[in-house]
């Protein structure tokens, strides 16, 4: 599939690799470069700088380079297209996969990923990640919101409150996101609404990503005495899915959809069935 | 009965920065998950029967929970819907990948699609219903939903 699109909005694949090429927002025209893709950060296990191993109260990544989850292949794709929706199904391996979704008349792509069980089998720690690529000159700065309230501006390798020598070029620069993160530059705007709280950051210039799974195998020695190594009743490890909603805009208007959106998204209708023709529930 | 008070009470003893971060040993995660559980339980049984009253119908409420998969025994065992649904929507078929995580929970191969709304506070009630071949196509309507 090379795209999908709806009223709004339209997404284009590369045909060779299988992933996100480029988003355009139609009501705007504007159209902006976007690659996607997970990778892995290899957990460190403590090393000669420091013994401090990665876990539950510490994220420390062993390189700055995470490990694509594809690898060097192609992700597999195939297509979905009725009245209501439009889908791409992308294949990253046999414990990553996402739908790429368009729903009719909405304004915002959605990224429905599921990640799991994550292969510890190399006894290496995985911290699995979705990272967008972009050509934003966003110069070090990305920003992230506090309990969907405040967004805050963040700047790489640097701190408001106090000089930072930076000893994490990766975990120095996460923080948290309990709603949103975006990139932007003089004019346009890439938001990522998120379903839950996730570490985020944007470790190089155009780039953002967000963590959405991670799985352990060493104690990280602050306390809980035990690996983040969560089992499900299979006692494999934990699959986890979620949305990632992206919106691209100017970014005067940016905040008019990402606020109303993240409101829907936090207080989402709720499905509740029933066979029907049950009896009245009044007397007569 | 329903109740609501099990699930605010989970959701208290929830408010502990290792459930929020999920920086608990495993056991007391499986604590917070059960405690959790019952609460939910308990309370979309209140919702039901607010809704019942709401909706002026006894009705066999049920929240598939398992939804985000898939799952929901109470539609797959209403019977089949013809995939070859024209006009509406249509049904989108569901992937291998969602069918391996469900395993066993559920055996529908598709979903069926259709655009609905709901009032920012209230609900909005849609019936889905299989008519014989002789019956003419009609568009989906929703039931009015009453004002308040």
């Amino acid at each position: 599939p090379q795209e999908i699109q709806n009223e709004h909005v339209r997404v284009l694949f590369d045909p060779l690799t299988g992933h996100l090429k480029e988003i355009q927002n139609l009501d705007k025209s504007i159209s902006l470069p976007v690659f996607q893709s997970f990778y892995w950060y290899n957990a460190s296990i403590g090393n000669n700088e420091s013994s401090q191993a990665s876990g539950a109260y510490i994220f420390r990544p062993n390189s700055s380079e995470p490990i694509p989850v594809s690898g060097s292949k192609r992700v597999s794709t195939y297509l979905v297209k009725n009245a209501l929706v439009q889908e791409v199904h992308q294949n990253f391996s046999s414990w990553c996969s996402q739908v790429v979704r368009l729903h009719a008349g909405q304004p915002y792509v959605e990224l429905e990923w599921t990640v799991g069980p994550i292969p510890v089998a190399d006894g290496w720690g995985k911290e699995i990640i979705s990272r967008f690529e972009t050509t934003l000159q966003t110069d070090a700065r990305f920003y992230t919101d506090s309990n969907g309230r405040q967004i805050l501006e963040r700047r790489r390798d640097y701190r408001p409150t106090w000089n930072l020598s930076q000893t994490e070029p990766v975990a120095g620069n996460y923080y948290p996101v309990n709603s949103r993160i975006f990139i932007k530059d003089k004019k346009f705007q890439l938001t990522v609404l998120t379903d839950r709280s996730q570490g985020g950051s944007s470790i190089f210039d155009g780039s953002l990503e967000l963590m959405v799974h991670r799985r352990l195998l060493y104690d990280d020695n602050r306390g809980v005495g035990e690996p983040l190594v969560e089992l499900g009743a299979d006692k494999q490890g934990l699959v986890v899915r979620g949305r990632h909603l992206l919106l691209l805009d100017t970014v005067e208007s940016a905040a008019d959809r990402h606020r109303l959106l993240a409101q829907e998204l936090f207080m989402a209708p709720y499905a509740v069935l029933a066979p029907g023709g049950g009896p009245s529930y009044r007397r007569g | 009965l329903g109740d609501s008070s099990v699930l605010r009470e989970a959701v208290a003893v929830a408010q502990h920065h290792d459930a929020v971060a999920g920086t608990e040993k495993q056991h007391v995660a499986d604590n917070y998950a059960r405690q959790l559980a019952a609460g939910w339980e308990s309370c979309q049984l209140l919702v039901a029967n607010a809704l019942a009253s709401l909706s002026g119908s006894k009705e066999n409420f049920v929240f598939c929970n398992a939804l985000n998969v898939s799952v929901c025994p109470l539609t797959e065992a209403a019977g089949r819907v013809s995939t070859s649904l024209g006009g509406w929507g249509g049904v989108v078929p569901i992937s291998n990948f969602t069918r391996r995580l469900r395993r066993e929970g559920g055996s529908a191969t598709g979903e069926l699609l259709f655009q609905a709304s709901a009032p920012p506070l209230g609900f909005s009630t849609f019936t889905v219903s299989r008519l014989s071949r002789r019956d003419p196509p009609v568009s989906p309507r929703r039931t009015p939903v009453s004002p308040q």
